[in-house]
């Protein structure tokens, strides 16, 4: 079960803390899998009192600076609700960057875990065919176990992708897969265009003993098609079976 | 079968709180938290094996605040789920005063009498804080406080749905399928109300209360300006748990 509970002093109107947590929650708590499993009990409040900054206006979801609210009694143009502020467009880049970190503790956590695995899907038809790419590929057991292995299986991955549910923008022949290292280096490509591609077995072992690693998956080659995804997860080892096994009793 | 059996390795929780060398670098040794927000932590012993480790924590708000609440979609949720939920939606996300939640037990698919459960915690909890800082917008609920505290006593309104004189939210992870001891929570939520304060100490001891099979307390803290706001810095802090049964689709 995932928990969270975040505070802040800053003072933010209701709705706009509502509209906050919800769009950062979709780009960092929804974005990470340790075993697939969806609990029961999942749940994250936001709470803002205004005490850094009493008695002042708030962060709106109308998105208007201090300056530009109305005075009482007045309307307001109904172009001028159209607005993001400053102020609210900081704060969400405040809090999801917050949250994003938040969740990868949890991924580093994770039950059993010895890798922080990034699954990065691009060159999609839209951003929702590139998260179920993803997922397909972070909760696939066989690619998690490969990974705490240090097996560099590729072909797990490319299995876990192309049976994404509801995915018809898979185009074998346009898919390239490669591991990103977390020290920086180059790129070990794996698949270029659906070819596999000679891989140098030594570095890809040097590549897997890291505990940080990033898996890119480019899916076309098209211009047009833009949607990417982010989902970060672990890999799956005896110890999670272990932990599992007896929870209860 | 003897094979199976043979080769089924037993896990046994921690019996010290020693966080593994790899994860020490992730906790955080000091922190910059906001105003006006206290934290706190208790010992109930929610799972029978835990006898040492605290597992209620408190995170509440000196003075009624905003707050805003995304909850898993599972179709099976969670008693204090549906509570949470219900005091956000009664009292329009307005005024909350905290959050109160145990570690040990989930209080998941355990019906009317876990629901139950997760609102008496959920009132005490309410009514204590009350008591230690009246609100202006909660003057029934601060009366209720005293006559509870009087009595000794909790009393459930027959309608196990009625939140109206909650306003702290309760959240329950660990085991599905059993029932809180809620006696023994009920009874360790005086401690835990008294125990609140708004030091790294206590942000981090709260942060390890909720854990449940975590190897160590995620909290993070940062600081931060608004362009409205000039000359004024504002801070963030947060705490979260988990580590198996993660997959979040919460709305």
């Amino acid at each position: 079960t995932l928990l969270g509970v975040i505070c802040t002093d800053a003072p933010i109107q209701k709705t706009a803390l509502r509209t906050l947590l919800s769009t950062a929650t979709n780009s960092s708590f929804n974005r990470i899998t340790v075993d697939g499993d969806t609990s029961t009990n999942d749940s994250v409040a936001l709470f803002a009192n205004g005490m850094a900054a009493p008695g002042s206006d708030v962060v709106r979801l109308n998105h208007l600076n201090r300056a530009e609210l109305p005075t009482r009694g007045a309307s307001l143009p109904p172009r001028k609700l159209e607005k993001q502020s400053e102020d609210y467009k900081e704060m969400n880049k405040v809090l999801t960057s917050f949250m994003e970190d938040l969740a990868k503790l949890i991924v580093r956590d994770g039950e059993g875990a010895t890798k922080f695995v990034t699954v990065r899907v691009t060159k999609a038809d839209n951003h929702t065919a590139a998260h179920v790419v993803a997922n397909s590929i972070a909760t696939s057991a066989l690619v998690k176990t490969a990974l705490y292995g240090k097996d560099a299986n590729w072909g797990r991955i490319l299995c876990a992708i192309g049976y994404a549910p509801g995915n018809t923008c898979i185009r074998p022949n346009q898919t390239s897969v490669s591991f990103i290292p977390a020290d920086g280096s180059e790129e070990l490509k794996l698949l270029v265009n659906g070819e596999p591609q000679a891989v140098d077995e030594a570095r890809a072992a040097t590549i897997l003993e890291m505990e940080d690693l990033e898996i890119l998956v480019k899916l076309s080659n098209k211009e047009k098609d833009v949607g990417e995804a982010t989902v970060y997860t672990c890999d799956f080892s005896h110890e999670y079976v272990t932990i599992n096994g007896d929870y209860r009793t | 079968v003897s094979l199976s059996t043979q080769q089924t390795r037993r896990y046994s929780a921690p019996t010290d709180s020693a966080i593994p060398p790899n994860k020490a670098k992730y906790v955080p040794t000091e922190g910059t938290y906001p105003k006006g927000f206290v934290v706190g932590s208790a010992h109930a012993q929610v799972k029978a094996s835990n006898t040492k480790f605290d597992d209620l924590a408190l995170i509440a708000s000196e003075t009624p605040c905003s707050a805003a609440l995304v909850t898993t979609q599972n179709h099976f949720q969670a008693a204090p789920v549906s509570v949470s939920k219900k005091i956000m939606f009664q009292h329009q996300s307005k005024s909350i005063r905290g959050v109160v939640i145990n570690s040990g037990c989930a209080n998941a698919v355990t019906g009317k009498g876990g629901r139950e459960d997760a609102m008496r915690m959920a009132k005490l909890t309410h009514d204590l804080l009350n008591k230690r800082n009246p609100s202006p917008h909660d003057k029934s609920a601060e009366v209720e406080a005293k006559e509870s505290v009087k009595e000794g006593t909790v009393q459930i309104a027959e309608d196990d749905q009625d939140v109206s004189a909650i306003r702290t939210l309760v959240m329950s992870t660990g085991v599905i399928g059993q029932r809180l001891p809620i006696d023994r929570i009920e009874a360790k939520i005086p401690t835990l109300v008294e125990s609140l304060g708004n030091t790294h100490d206590h942000w981090l001891r709260s942060a390890r209360a909720i854990c449940t099979t975590d190897t160590f307390p995620k909290l993070l803290s940062r600081q931060f300006t608004l362009p409205s706001y000039p000359g004024i810095t504002f801070s963030i802090a947060g705490m979260t748990k988990g580590a198996g049964m993660i997959h979040p689709n919460m709305a």
